[in-house]
């Protein structure tokens, strides 16, 4: 689409004679899968040429799969080509002043996608970004963010976001997130399956006061929904030679616990940390239930225990388990390897004296700020500790606070031993932040989940196997399914409850989906297609992190690499080429390499005011270091200078 | 809820009526050497009809003592309880859950299986109405095969037949309906009047089911059961029937 003339009218031009025609997102959920368009135009209605940016935050599992750019009616599209070979064309026809890029950003959870050209005064541009990402359910929800920064007043501001989702729709909610200011103004209709919710404030709406000329709108927006699971354990869906089944039973009572806290007490975690993790800390050994048994080993350079043996959660224990974490007083060193062995010491001594429920869930909760700097100091070596000490059946979960901690490495930690990891940051908010982690993990409902389906008739079936599933998660497996020779799916999903072996079988039409689907004029019909794509190469990733020799790596990297050009979308061994028509002037927007430290302070809404204006440092021919606290700059820097020569960072 | 008793012995089926009120619960089999319990709820129609209000099964509860076990059906759900833990599966599932040698068997919105060490079996049927309908409301039906090894001591509305009583029945005369003939039947001591009709059985065809010829006898059971059909009520899904 190009500037139209109705944009035109009243007037929002900021100080700089800059100003947002519109600023639009337009999404689509079908069945967990979001279609994610964000729109803007923007004019220099001053005489001189000035840096016009585009910087919008695009959650962090996000694919791209489209930019397009017009300026002045000279469009830039975009293509997905492999790293090196984009960057050769790249070299070949760089864009003069225009630069556009995926950066690492301070945000948890996000990154920043950031185009950014010098546009002579009087000029008009349009920006327009695509992509797709899988709805993960977390507590029960999904929960569709969109930041919503769109800098100044806009003429036409827009959020239409569309929810299809055939399973049916138990509720749909948009909270206040952008403050009470636009209470209100948000308009949900929903149907038996599908929803529409519109935020549509005027410019005066838009006003953070009557008179003033800047923005409210600065935040996220916030969709929440669900599917109705009340009657169902699972469903199949199946459409254009795909299924994606979904897993979610929420009839079943938790499974006991077996939990151990490692707590990082070193000086860092000093101060408002640690008054934060303290907080935590009792909420969480409060909800414990009565059949859980735990533990606390709190570490710094010495590594201590509130006990030395796993405790059932009784009254008494949690209370004085409180007790002892409010006395500790952060000093010292970081000795994670010790504190880690420690932990497995204890619930391997629990397990072998038969302490231990065999149905329980046995789990690891590491809470660290920063890098080990006494005992093992080698990332690598802990992690071979950890790996060949750890029971099979024990998960680990990593939490970081902020970002002096390398949580590349906390995350490899976890991933390797059955378990996730989470950034938290160190502000006043850390303490929910962590409570929000552990509730996720909490609610052990099943373990050792299977899910079969018959040979012959489905290939390429994502991860089928998986060692727990917790309440108010969902677990999603996809796969190709021979659609021509085969009328039904048929699965069986294997587990163990609290009290039981549990055996569920799902029997599903391939042409279920058809009839709804046909008569759905904003559903794509390739979301199966898209969905089994992305967790293929989620999954990849993960696997491309752990696999343990060069040659297998480079083989997922090449896996990975051809599902990306397939399906264009970027991935960290792609980079997506935007060109104009003429193919004369080029710009490269890679994604951003995870790096030993993170980019960012450990703060959030730290202020851009260092941000540099001009074309990204990265983008220039010699890229030089720049000032670490520069926000945007580190990454950049770091991605061209240490990996411009290779293709998959093996 | 309408009683299908097939006689083995006497090659005869013989029916009843036991009219209660909604939430009252009767006690279908008591077996305390053996340690197992079936008790099914009532529910209530939507409405009267007739200034009757027909009740039906709404809820079964198995308790199987020796394991620990419960099992309740409801027409919502199907779920084990051991101990202070429940696993539950819906009546849109089809699945199985297994527990010390229990299975507990769903196929989707039509039936429930209940194995235990192969050697006891019950079946619980889901009648599903439509959901609007003014005045009918979903139930459940069992079936229990006389094969069960119970116990002697087994009793209850169906578990005192388990050990089959001698029955005559003779003097098959028209009744004031011609379609349904009467007769006599000599049973436990009584001579009753019982009335030739038809019954349901939903195992093979859900929807309509298979007619079964049976004597009906009135008065909810009188006289063909041990005792007032009151006896047979119970307070809890998993209580044990005491002896009168």
């Amino acid at each position: 689409s190009t500037l139209n003339d109705e944009d035109s009218g009243e007037l929002v031009a900021g100080d700089d004679k800059i100003s947002i025609y519109s600023y639009k997102v337009q999404s689509t959920i079908m069945s967990r899968l979001v279609d994610t368009m964000i729109q803007s135009k923007v004019e220099n209605k001053a005489k001189h040429a000035q840096n016009l940016v585009f910087d919008v935050q695009i959650p962090k599992g996000a694919f791209i799969h489209n930019f397009t750019m017009n300026i002045n009616g000279i469009t830039f599209t975009s293509s997905i080509r492999e790293k090196s070979a984009a960057r050769q064309q790249y070299a070949q026809a760089r864009a003069k002043g225009k630069a556009a890029g995926i950066v690492r950003s301070n945000a948890l959870d996000m990154e920043n996608f950031k185009a950014e050209l010098n546009v002579p005064g009087g000029m008009k541009v349009q920006f327009e970004i695509h992509y797709q990402e899988v709805m993960r359910r977390k507590l029960g929800s999904y929960e569709y963010v969109i930041p919503l920064q769109p800098g100044r007043l806009a003429k036409h501001l827009e959020v239409d976001v569309r929810i299809i989702e055939p399973q049916g729709l138990r509720y749909v909610h948009v909270p206040n997130s952008l403050g009470d200011h636009f209470a209100g103004i948000t308009t949900i209709t929903k149907g038996e399956k599908k929803a529409h919710v519109s935020f549509k404030p005027t410019v005066a709406q838009q006003r953070k006061c009557p008179t003033c000329s800047t923005t409210a709108v600065d935040g996220n927006f916030v969709v929440m929904y669900d599917v109705h699971r009340e009657t169902k354990a699972g469903e199949l869906e199946i459409f254009n030679g795909y299924f994606i089944h979904y897993f979610a039973p929420d009839n079943l009572d938790p499974l006991p616990k077996n939990i151990l806290f490692v707590i990082d007490v070193s000086g860092s975690m000093w101060g408002l940390k640690m008054k934060q993790t303290v907080e935590a800390m009792k909420t969480i050994l409060g909800d414990l239930r009565s059949d859980d048994h735990f533990s606390v080993v709190d570490f710094n350079h010495n590594v201590r225990t509130w006990r030395d043996d796993l405790v059932a959660a009784t009254a008494r224990q949690k209370e004085d388990a409180k007790k002892y974490i409010q006395e500790i007083h952060p000093n010292g060193g970081t000795n994670i390897n010790e504190a880690l062995l420690r932990a497995i010491f204890i619930l391997k001594e629990a397990s072998n004296m038969g302490m231990l429920d065999p149905n329980s869930v046995s789990m690891i909760i590491l809470v660290s700020d920063g890098d080990p700097t006494v005992g093992e100091l080698k990332l690598t070596k802990i992690q071979k500790n950890v790996k060949q000490n750890i029971p099979e059946d024990v998960s680990l979960f990593s939490l970081g606070i902020g970002f002096d901690v390398d949580y590349d490495f906390l995350d490899r930690l976890a991933h390797e031993n059955h378990g996730m990891a989470q950034r938290i940051f160190g502000n006043q908010e850390t303490s929910s932040q962590m409570k929000k982690f552990y509730n996720q993990v909490s609610t052990p409902l099943l373990k050792k989940v299977e899910f079969n389906y018959p040979q012959g008739s489905v290939s390429d079936v994502t991860q089928n196997s998986f060692d727990n599933y917790f309440g108010g998660s969902e677990i999603v497996v996809a796969g190709k399914v021979d659609a021509n020779n085969v009328q039904h799916l048929q699965s069986i999903i294997t587990a163990t409850s609290s009290n039981a072996e549990l055996v569920l079988e799902t029997l599903a039409d391939v042409e279920g989906l058809d009839d709804f689907l046909k008569k759905e004029p904003h559903a794509d019909p390739k979301f199966t297609e898209k969905l089994w794509a992305y967790l293929t190469i989620n999954q990849l990733l993960a696997e491309r992190n752990l696999a343990p020799t060069a040659a297998l790596k480079r083989n997922i990297t090449r896996s990975i690499l051809q599902m990306s050009l397939d399906h264009h979308i970027v991935t960290p061994f792609t980079a997506m080429l935007i060109e104009n028509p003429e193919r004369n002037e080029r710009m490269l927007a890679d994604s951003p390499q995870d790096q030993k430290t993170g980019c960012c302070p450990g703060t959030l809404g730290v202020a851009s005011n260092g941000l540099d204006k001009s074309i990204p440092s990265w983008a220039k021919p010699t890229p030089t270091a720049k000032h670490p606290s520069d926000v945007f700059k580190g990454p950049i820097v770091s991605t061209v200078s240490t990996h411009i020569t290779s293709v998959d960072n093996d | 809820p309408h009683f299908i008793i097939h006689l083995l012995k006497s090659q005869e089926n013989i029916c009843f009526n036991i009219d209660s009120e909604p939430g009252k619960i009767l006690n279908l089999v008591s077996d305390p050497d053996s340690g197992i319990v079936v008790n099914g709820q009532l529910i209530g129609a939507k409405k009267h009809e007739n200034k009757k209000l027909s009740t039906y099964f709404g809820k079964i509860g198995f308790y199987f003592k020796n394991k620990g076990l419960k099992v309740e059906i409801s027409t919502e759900m199907i779920t084990l309880k051991d101990g202070s833990y429940s696993t539950a599966l819906s009546w849109s599932d089809t699945g199985s859950i297994i527990r010390k040698r229990l299975l507990v068997s769903v196929k989707k919105d039509r039936s429930v299986t209940i194995t235990m060490d192969t050697e006891m079996s019950f079946m619980v049927l889901l009648h599903r109405v439509w959901k609007n309908h003014p005045v009918n409301v979903d139930f459940l039906g069992i079936y229990i095969p006389p094969t069960n090894r119970f116990s002697p001591s087994a009793h209850g509305l169906i578990g005192q037949f388990m050990s089959e009583p001698e029955v005559h029945i003779y003097n098959e005369r028209p009744g004031q309906d011609p379609e349904k003939p009467e007769a006599t039947m000599e049973v436990k001591g009584h001579k009753l009047t019982v009335t030739s009709g038809l019954q349901k059985d939903y195992r093979t065809d859900q929807v309509f089911g298979t007619n079964v010829h049976c004597w009906f006898v009135h008065n909810s059971g009188k006289g063909f059961i041990d005792g007032h059909y009151k006896d047979y009520l119970v307070p809890h899904l998993y209580s044990f029937l005491k002896n009168p």
